[in-house]
């Protein structure tokens, strides 16, 4: 028996919805210690990864006798969770050797509970393993202001330029028809923790991605008031995005180098 | 030019 009981429904929500798009079919894997799902776009070029702890406070209940996979479309997963209201404790329901996932909605006040199942699907997905390495260069900014520059710059060209220095960094656009830069310095003096800048940097690093990609992962910005961008030259770039109370999204994208 | 690279470069297969 698996069964997760997430205190807010809308943490599930953003969640499906920053990754539908990009990912169409993944595996929720479930275990004793969480819920893990890792999955890459149809070209291979983006990764997902997304870690929710059992023993956070997000969830009220968890359990998980043996670990089970749950292939599921994230399109029909995005549907099912829309009939959830924002407040609404949501219930992940599977058996053991499961054909189909359970939600169920509660509603604050108890007055409203409704029952959805969706069938499950044997997804082929090819794992990755991710090595745990020490990055060049972390960024953490507030995730706005990383979504207005992938936002602005995808205006003027395909790729942005990357660059983190002891300064700061630098996010530059070259295109046909013009080109863009945005700078941030590091901000030690702002009050509020989630609205500073901050570089740590072991190695300069000047790193090309498709801003296709980056303005996809931003759609997860409303899941976290920070991002942490962690950059090695000529390795994929880890865009994350901590979830309070349940773990973290991240997403990997392979860079830009030259042919 | 800059080519887009794959993740499969990467990292190896679990």
């Amino acid at each position: 028996m698996f069964e997760a009981k997430m205190l807010q429904s809308s943490v599930l929500k953003k969640i499906i919805e920053s990754l539908k798009d990009l990912f169409a079919d993944a595996n929720f894997d479930c275990s004793s210690s969480g819920i893990t799902l890792q999955d890459m776009d149809s070209s291979h070029v983006a990764l997902c990864y997304l870690k929710l702890r059992s023993d956070e406070e997000g969830f009220e209940d968890y359990r998980c006798d043996r670990n089970i996979t749950l292939g599921v479309n994230l399109g029909l997963m995005s549907k099912i969770l829309k009939c959830a209201g924002n407040d609404d404790v949501v219930t992940l329901r599977a058996e053991d050797e499961p054909n189909i996932l359970t939600f169920i909605f509660d509603s604050k006040n108890s007055e409203r509970v409704s029952k959805y199942d969706i069938k499950l699907m044997e997804i082929d997905s090819e794992l990755l393993g991710i090595p745990d390495t020490d990055y060049s260069c972390v960024v953490k900014m507030p995730s706005h202001e990383f979504q207005r520059i992938c936002s602005n710059l995808s205006q003027l060209g395909d790729s942005v330029t990357i660059d983190c220095h002891k300064e700061g960094v630098d996010f530059k656009v070259a295109g046909e028809q013009g080109s863009g830069a945005i700078k941030l310095k590091q901000t030690t003096s702002v009050d509020k923790e989630e609205d500073q800048v901050t570089v740590q940097l072991n190695e300069p690093v000047t790193q090309s991605f498709a801003l296709k990609f980056l303005c996809a992962f931003t759609k997860a910005t409303s899941l976290s008031d920070t991002v942490n961008l962690s950059l090695t030259q000529d390795t994929p770039v880890v865009v994350e995005y901590p979830i309070a109370q349940h773990g973290y999204l991240r997403f990997y994208l392979a860079p830009k180098i030259e042919e | 030019v800059k080519g887009q690279t794959s993740l499969n470069s990467f990292f190896s297969k679990k």
